[in-house]
């Protein structure tokens, strides 16, 4: 069964600090070391998946406690995608690394080094390439 | 005796969300 981050936190254990995350050549690399080449050169690799810049157009509080509501606009078409998410939940800022609503409470339950997540940040997203 | 465990290593797109809106074509 997948494990998940310590008390506090249900996110994934691969977002924890020192989890080992393999790249699409095969390259093992720590989650707190990724840089956006590697996602980027990853999905070049990959056959079906293809990376799409996601730019935070706004951040809401969740009547959820600790959940926050990131709306995001994906890709060249600016598609209106909506995701509630846990408030340490990290995503990948383009050019910049690890992003949270609420690093401080990423960097408490997962040891990650985070930023601020703000609007107008471009995230890195995952669509999946035409197959035709 | 301490058996050896296997460190997990994780695929990179695990670690990227997927916001795929519906595709138009």
């Amino acid at each position: 069964a997948p494990s998940s981050a310590p008390s506090g936190s249900s996110l994934p254990a691969y977002f924890i600090k020192g989890s080992i995350i393999q790249l699409a050549d095969g390259e093992l690399k720590h989650v707190e070391d990724l840089k956006t080449e590697d996602f980027i050169q990853s999905a070049e690799i990959s056959s079906e998946l293809k990376i799409d810049s996601s730019t935070v157009e706004r951040i809401d509080d969740s009547h959820t406690p600790n959940f926050a509501i990131v709306q995001f606009s994906v890709g060249e078409h600016r598609a209106q995608v909506s995701v509630e998410v846990q408030v340490e939940y990290p995503f990948f800022v383009f050019g910049q690394g690890w992003s949270s609503c609420c690093p401080d409470r990423t960097t408490q339950l997962l040891e990650l080094p985070c930023t601020k997540l703000s609007v107008g940040d471009v995230c890195i997203s995952l669509t999946l390439k035409n197959l035709r | 005796n301490v058996e050896p465990r296997s460190v997990p290593v994780f695929p990179w797109h695990s670690l990227v969300p997927f916001l795929a809106p519906t595709q138009s074509d």
